[in-house]
């Protein structure tokens, strides 16, 4: 038997809504410590991570592991039928076939219940090495965001290119080229640890796509290490985070 | 020539 009570859905919408445009179906793995995820995007070129532990839930419940296998565009349409600051309570039996969401308003005086259909979905699991990443940055997760939508205007690729200076996001094409420097400021808004400059280029279509949990949290961590995945981590309040992992583009 | 890596060359089967 599986529950779980979140005092407000709007943090499942975000959630949800920082999900489903890499993903369109995905399985949460529910234990007695709170819920994972894992998947990579349909290119296998980002892989995203999703952990609440149970302490982030006002109540939950977890007898035996249980897999949900979910599709996020249904999901997405149940959660409509809610309201931001409705409680919402996630159910489901064990090898049961489908999971039950119940809202219910802050005065309590209406509750609608819902039924989803869980998939079966054959998902692999990918080992996440730990990685010492050579270069730390953290920054307004607005800031990230304007600053990958602005890179978008001028190419496809953006180049990352982090030292003691600061970090640059640079982007070339037909129209033009651009070039951000973020320096670290002195009331900690931008923090930047460097152990050896690290310079890489990835795709920025996918780098906006992360920037879909900006509503999230207030700052994003983003680490950097010589020709491994960038981390693009969003925590969770104090209870979890979703973490993005995207593939540099390599010289052939 | 610049090419895409994929995550699962970084990333491995569990």
């Amino acid at each position: 038997m599986f529950e779980a009570r979140l005092a407000s859905t709007l943090t499942l919408k975000r959630i949800v809504d920082a999900l489903r445009e890499i993903l369109n179906q995905s399985t949460l793995d529910c234990s007695d410590t709170g819920i994972q995820m894992q998947a990579m995007d349909n290119s296998h070129v980002s892989l995203v991570s999703l952990c609440l532990r149970k302490e982030y839930f006002e109540k939950y419940k977890c007898n035996r592991n249980i897999s949900l296998g979910l599709d996020l565009k249904s999901l997405t349409k149940v959660l409509k039928c809610a309201n931001g600051d409705d409680a919402v309570t996630i159910k489901a039996a064990d090898k049961a076939d489908k999971v039950e969401l119940s809202f219910e308003s802050a005065g309590k005086e209406r509750t609608a219940d819902y039924e989803l259909r869980l998939l079966n979905l054959d998902q692999e699991h990918l080992a996440i090495p730990e990685t010492e990443y050579n270069c730390v940055v953290h920054m307004p997760a607005t800031e990230f965001a304007r600053i990958c939508r602005d890179m978008a205007t001028f190419s496809e690729s953006v180049v990352i290119a982090c030292s003691k200076e600061g970090i640059k996001f640079s982007a070339s094409g037909e129209m033009g080229a651009a070039n951000i420097k973020l320096s670290e400021t002195t009331k900690g808004e931008v923090s930047i640890q460097v152990d050896e400059p690290v310079a890489l280029s990835f795709a920025g279509r996918y780098l906006s796509t992360f920037t879909r949990a900006t509503p999230l949290a207030e700052k994003v961590k983003i680490g950097l290490a010589p020709d491994v995945p960038l981390l693009v981590e969003y925590p969770i309040e104090d209870y979890g985070y979703i973490r993005y992992y995207l593939a540099p583009k390599v010289d052939d | 020539k610049v090419k895409q890596g994929s995550i699962t060359s970084f990333f491995t089967k569990k």
